[in-house]
C-alpha cells in the first residue's frame, strides 16, 4: 500500500 | 501603476488553461521583471509555480509592487470573451480592489473593456529551493499526455521509472495492467520530437494519476515538456514559455 506525501512536507513558506 | 500587453489574448488563456483546474484562488505578484504566481492544490499534493517574463508581453510597465489575487474561474470566464488574435492588456493601480482587461482588435477598431474584482487570498508563499534530481528527461508534450491518458484509464497511480537506457510509464488496477517503454532518441530535423535521458542513478516513482492528469494540461504551453524526478523530492514537470515557465511539482507517494 502506497501513501501519498505532501507538498508542505518539503517546501516551506518564505 | 501595472499595465502589461500581451501581443495575443490567447497567450494568457493558455497559460490560465494550464493550471486552472487544479487551483482555484491565486495571488498574482506583478513586480518590475515580471509576473510570478504561486499555489498548492486542495490536497496540498501538487505546487503550481508561474514565470511570465517582461519579454512575453508586447509592452510591460510595472512602477511598484502589486498583487492580485485572482479567482481563476471568474478570470476565465473574462478571457473566453476575448478573441485569440486580440491584444490583452492587464491594468491595475497600486493598491487595486479590481484588474482591468482590455482586448484590442486593431483590425477592426473593437476594444471590449472588463473588469475583475480581486480576491483578498490569505495564501503561503512558499520557498521553492534549488532542488537536486537524479534524472532529467525531456520529451514531446503530446507524447506525455498520451501515456498519462491511457495509462490513467486502468489505474488510480502512475509509475514513472528511468534507467539510461529508458524511461517507463506504468500502472496497475482492477481491470488490468499497462506500461509504455520510451527510449532516448534525438530528432535532428525537428528537436521538439526528441526524447532525451540525463541520469545519474536510476529512479523508479509512483504518482496519483488525478494529478498527472492535471499536469498534462501545460501542454497548451510548450510542445515539449521537462521531466526532474528524484527520490527524495518532488518531481518537476516544466513547461517553457518564450520568457518563463509553468512549473507543476508534484509529491510523489511512497510505500508504507
Amino acid at each position: 500500500m502506497s501513501k501519498q506525501s505532501t507538498i508542505s512536507r518539503f517546501f516551506k513558506p518564505v | 501603476m501595472l499595465e502589461a500587453k500581451f501581443e495575443e489574448a490567447s497567450l494568457f488563456k493558455r497559460i490560465i488553461d494550464g493550471f486552472k483546474d487544479c487551483v482555484q484562488l491565486v495571488n498574482f505578484q506583478c513586480k518590475e521583471d515580471g509576473i510570478i504566481a504561486q499555489a498548492v492544490d486542495d490536497s496540498r499534493v501538487l505546487l503550481v509555480s508561474l514565470e511570465i517574463g517582461v519579454e512575453a508581453f508586447q509592452e510591460y510597465r510595472c512602477d511598484r509592487p502589486v498583487t492580485l489575487g485572482l479567482d481563476l474561474n471568474s478570470l476565465s470566464k473574462i478571457l473566453r470573451c476575448g478573441n485569440n488574435t486580440d491584444t490583452l492588456t492587464l491594468i491595475a493601480e497600486d493598491t487595486p480592489d479590481h484588474i482591468g482587461l482590455v482586448f484590442e482588435d486593431n483590425k477592426k477598431g473593437r476594444v471590449a473593456e472588463y473588469i475583475l474584482k480581486l480576491m483578498d487570498i490569505d495564501a503561503d508563499f512558499l520557498k521553492i529551493e534549488e532542488l537536486e534530481y537524479e534524472t532529467t528527461i525531456s520529451l514531446p508534450s503530446s507524447e506525455f499526455s498520451k501515456n498519462v491518458r491511457d495509462l490513467s484509464q486502468l489505474g488510480d497511480s502512475l509509475s514513472i521509472a528511468v534507467t539510461k537506457d529508458n524511461i517507463k510509464f506504468s500502472t496497475e488496477g482492477d481491470i488490468g495492467s499497462g506500461s509504455v517503454l520510451l527510449q532516448p532518441f534525438i530528432n535532428m530535423e525537428k528537436p521538439q520530437e526528441s526524447i532525451k535521458l540525463e541520469m545519474e542513478s536510476p529512479v523508479d516513482l509512483t504518482f496519483g494519476a488525478k494529478y498527472l492528469l492535471d499536469i498534462v494540461k501545460g501542454s497548451v504551453l510548450s510542445e515539449t515538456i521537462g521531466i526532474r524526478l528524484s527520490s527524495e523530492a518532488p518531481a518537476l514537470f516544466q513547461f517553457d514559455l518564450a520568457s518563463g515557465f509553468l512549473q507543476f511539482f508534484l509529491a510523489p507517494k511512497f510505500n508504507e
